[in-house]
């Protein structure tokens, strides 16, 4: 699975993932990728999430609107929803995934529960990084 | 309101577990992963749109053979590729995806079609084809999407299964 999430000059979020699924799964088996809440959200006035990881676990728990509901919610910062939601919800299913996360004041949040999530971010006037594992 | 970008990219938690990473093979990741931030960064720092900066990476990670997605889409237990993507905007929250397509070099363009051409969120199969064709995206055919690497780890798979075995292996999902 892929995505990206973006924060614009004007403020503006989106989020977007794509996948080809899981190796060997049941044809016609849909992940979470394509359902808007689970996979993909974005909201100006929270948060843009795109998650990847084992796809069904993102479902029963709405995890990309979970983390942007903390937020509008619970006065939570991008980091402390992200962290709870992949650290905590999702962190009863181990190895499930990671997520990444931008929110309207350029924040940028990318915490993952198994060994390693290939990922990167760049904002304006900084350089851009790249990660594998921790 | 600030004027600053930010932009982030994941290409999937299913990574080799460290103690099988390479450094040849980290190496070529670490500059794939560059290589798509500054797909989407070129367009961030033009003035373009969120919308469009999350689009042009996803693009990137879907051309490049070592991601799970698009070219490198992983096979199902029939041998076929099947492909999901959506994308969102957050100011009106627009939405669009689709699933279990195949065919579209860019699955995340036709998810896109979907959230700017029609009323809808989401379509699947043919339908979600057929807007792509109508909406003159770009299609490949299957030699185009076939990897090597993501077959053979579909071979190993259906052995492991039909040993009876469990594949909990994170690293062998591709997710």
């Amino acid at each position: 699975t892929v995505g990206a999430v973006a924060r614009d000059r004007d403020g503006r979020l989106a989020a977007a993932t794509s996948t080809g699924g899981m190796t060997a799964k049941a044809p016609g088996r849909v992940g979470d990728t394509p359902v808007i809440g689970a996979g993909t959200f974005a909201d100006d006035g929270s948060c843009a999430v795109s998650a990847t990881g084992y796809g069904e676990v993102f479902l029963r728990w709405s995890a990309a609107h979970e983390i942007s509901a903390r937020m509008r919610l619970a006065g939570a910062s991008l980091e402390e929803a992200a962290r709870h939601v992949v650290e905590v919800d999702l962190g009863a299913y181990p190895d499930s995934g990671g997520v990444i996360a931008v929110d309207a004041a350029g924040n940028i949040a990318m915490p993952f529960n198994c060994e390693g999530m290939y990922r990167g971010h760049v904002r304006t006037g900084a350089a851009a990084q790249t990660a594998i594992y921790r | 309101m600030s004027t600053g970008y930010a932009l982030a990219i994941h290409g999937g938690a299913g990574t080799l577990p460290h103690a099988r990473m390479t450094d040849a093979a980290a190496a070529e990741y670490h500059a794939a992963l560059a290589a798509v931030l500054a797909a989407g960064e070129a367009v961030l720092q033009e003035g373009g749109s969120a919308l469009d900066a999350v689009t042009a990476a996803v693009c990137a990670l879907e051309d490049a053979p070592l991601f799970n997605s698009g070219r490198g889409a992983v096979f199902t237990a029939d041998g076929a590729q099947e492909m999901d993507a959506a994308v969102m905007e957050g100011t009106s929250r627009r939405a669009g995806a689709v699933a279990g397509v195949f065919g579209p070099r860019n699955p995340v363009r036709l998810a896109r079609a979907v959230m700017e051409r029609t009323d809808h969120v989401m379509l699947i199969g043919q339908g979600a084809l057929a807007l792509g064709r109508s909406a003159g995206l770009p299609f490949e055919e299957p030699e185009y999407f076939f990897t090597q690497p993501r077959w053979d780890a579909l071979q190993e798979t259906l052995e492991l299964r039909a040993r009876g075995g469990e594949d909990d292996d994170p690293a062998r999902r591709h997710g």
